[in-house]
This record gives structure tokens, C-alpha cells and sequence, in this order.
């Protein structure tokens, strides 16, 4: 699964 | 990336690194709630597993590696090498009422329905609450170590520069992230107390203990 939304931060 | 972003991150592995450190020096976890330190692991293991799934890039990938790791070394600092130090008598927050609350609007407000998503966002919402049974052990035994207010000052400043981040991303790419934001929000607010106290008391070298 790959996730939709790119979660750049930490 | 931009300056807000850097020192938001390093202020957050200061905090981890200063907490480390005051429990090796003193081999002791008096006055740190484990049950935050174990929410904190909780969010770094649900907000991270995209470390398998996707690459960022590799300062991404080594920062979620060492938040990780630092996370998990402090539980077992607290609930194994230093158990006997360990304060279970005043970290008496129930985090059921954290977990419950914080699951059930997890799955309601969330960017798209699918497990990482929701563990995402589960993450979000838990570590704007984590510092809650940190703060309730502090005003129940009213007063906290001088290392312990700087562990919390620099945690609390991660949020803020975090803050500073999204506002600065908002204006030069248009990023806008509403579920971390209003969740960075509410979490820096809850550390508004705190640094009144630290300011008022700790950088003038008094022990920060509540009346």
C-alpha cells in the first residue's frame, strides 16, 4: 500500500 | 525545507537527547511520566511505518530511524533499566481517556480512509495530547527537575517553530496540511503554561515548583 497523501515532515 | 522546518527538528531531538541524557547521568526516571514516553513511541511507530511504503528523502528516513530508536530506548530506560527510580505512584493520568477520543476521531476526520492514513492521522491527533500525562504529574507533584523543564521547553519549541514551518510552506507552496495544523495548534497551546513558568522561573535559576 502506498499512501495517498506525501507526509514530508516529521 | 526551510529554517523553521531544521531547527523544529533539531529542537525535537534536543528534547529526546536531553531526556536520554538526565536518566543516564542520574540513573533515574523520578519525575518522568512513562505513559508519555509511551504515547510518544506509540506515534513515532504509527506515524513512521510510511518508512517501509515510500522514500522522501534520506534525511527523512535516518530522522524517523533515530526518533524512533530514541523513543524506544526511553521506554525501556523507564518501565526496565530504571524501573525502581520510576514514579508509577503520581503518573496516574487514565490514558484511556487520550486513546479513546483520539482513535475515534481518527477514523472520522482523516485525508482518505485506508490503514496508513488512518494510523497517520491517529498519530497526528495522539501526539498533540502525549505531554498531557507529563503536565498532570508535574502539577500533582508540583514541581519538576530543572533538566525535566528544559526537556519540555524544547519539545514545546519544536511545535512552535513548527508552527513558523507551516506558515512559511503556506506562503511560498501553497502547502497546507489542515489536519497538522490545527492538531500543531492545539498541542503548542498546551505548552503556553509551561513557558510562562519556564521563563518566569527557570531562566532566572529558580527550581520551577507550582504554589
Amino acid at each position: 500500500i502506498v499512501a495517498k497523501t506525501l507526509h514530508d515532515e516529521l | 525545507m526551510n529554517i523553521f522546518r531544521i531547527l523544529g527538528d533539531v529542537s525535537h531531538l534536543l528534547a529526546m537527547i536531553i531526556l536520554l541524557v538526565k536518566i543516564w547521568r542520574s540513573k533515574s526516571c523520578a519525575g518522568i511520566s512513562g505513559k508519555s514516553q509511551i504515547l510518544f513511541a506509540l506515534v513515532f511507530t504509527t506515524r513512521y511505518l510510511d518508512l517501509f511504503t515510500i522514500f522522501i528523502s534520506v534525511y527523512n528516513t535516518v530522522m524517523k530511524v533515530i526518533f524512533l530508536v530514541c523513543a524506544y530506548i526511553t521506554v525501556y530506560m523507564i518501565y526496565m533499566k530504571f524501573h525502581k527510580t520510576f514514579d508509577r505512584e503520581h503518573d496516574s493520568f487514565r490514558l484511556e481517556f487520550l486513546l479513546v477520543p483520539v482513535t475515534g476521531l481518527s477514523f472520522l476526520e482523516n485525508h482518505s480512509f485506508t490503514p496508513l492514513e488512518i494510523l497517520w492521522t491517529f498519530s497526528i491527533y495522539l501526539e498533540s495530547v502525549a505531554i498531557l500525562p507529563q503536565l498532570f504529574m508535574i502539577s500533582k507533584t508540583g514541581e519538576a527537575e530543572t533538566i525535566t523543564t528544559h526537556y519540555l521547553f524544547f519539545l514545546g519549541l519544536y511545535r512552535a517553530l513548527y508552527l513558523a514551518n507551516w506558515i512559511w510552506r503556506y506562503h511560498t507552496e501553497n502547502f497546507y496540511d489542515q489536519i497538522a495544523v490545527v492538531s500543531g495548534v492545539v498541542q503548542t497551546i498546551f505548552y503556553c503554561d509551561f513557558f510562562y513558568l519556564y521563563v518566569t522561573k527557570v531562566l532566572k535559576g529558580k527550581k520551577l515548583s507550582l504554589p
